[in-house]
């Protein structure tokens, strides 16, 4: 473990709690795409297959449940929960999510470490959470005003995967024969979707004024 | 070799 992977991992964290806040204390979840969170519950459910078979530590396993379980709970709340399911905005989230799914498998089938079947689910979560939040970026041009939380909710899983990064190259230059080019590729991908999101959330934090993507 | 390291990231 090194610092640059802790703190990916707890401003990850961090992103899941802003966005359980915003649910909870807005009671609504408008501008958040349960399609993102569905991918997001997948790349989690495919990825820690190993949770029962291999135990690294108790931080790993903890984590683990805690990314598996909030984000089944986030869904099913934007799914079934009486309250909040009225609040989604069922007809801007219309990205086409399940081609993520279709693309990413066969990647996954294409480029994997090793063809077994841990390591092509792992590969495919991988890549797929490399593409999770294009149907929230899209619903929030979409949507157009997006309120704090949601706007932090987002920066923080952008800023996560950028710790990641940092966190491959410290183990490339310490760690003998450390590679991982799946990550490193799907990892660079993904937080250069973030980009723009950046940008913008940059320049409403210097105007001190309310986060706008542009249509 | 390097493929089978578990990952130990999440």
């Amino acid at each position: 473990m090194n610092i640059f992977r802790l703190a990916g991992d707890m401003t990850h964290l961090f992103s899941v709690l802003v966005l359980l806040l915003k649910i909870y204390a807005t009671k609504s979840c408008s501008g958040i795409s349960l399609k993102t969170q569905e991918l997001y519950a997948l790349v989690f459910l495919t990825r820690y297959l190993d949770l029962f078979t291999d135990f690294i530590s108790v931080y790993n396993s903890v984590m683990k449940v805690v990314f598996i379980s909030s984000s089944v709970a986030i869904v099913w709340c934007m799914r079934y929960h009486p309250l909040t399911r009225r609040t989604y905005d069922k007809d801007l989230d219309t990205f086409r999510h399940y081609i993520l799914v279709g693309v990413s498998i066969i990647l996954a089938l294409l480029f994997h470490d090793r063809f077994t079947f841990r390591e092509v689910f792992w590969a495919f979560s991988i890549y797929l959470e490399a593409v999770a939040i294009l149907p929230q970026l899209v619903l929030l041009q979409r949507s157009g005003n997006v309120d704090n939380l949601t706007g932090q909710y987002v920066f923080f899983l952008g800023a996560y995967r950028a710790f990641y990064i940092l966190n491959w190259i410290y183990r490339y230059f310490t760690e003998n024969h450390y590679s991982r080019w799946i990550s490193w590729l799907a990892g660079f991908v993904q937080t250069a979707l973030y980009a723009d999101f950046f940008y913008y959330y940059f320049v409403s934090w210097k105007n001190n004024a309310k986060l706008q993507l542009p249509a | 070799d390097t493929e089978t390291v578990p990952h130990d990231e999440l």
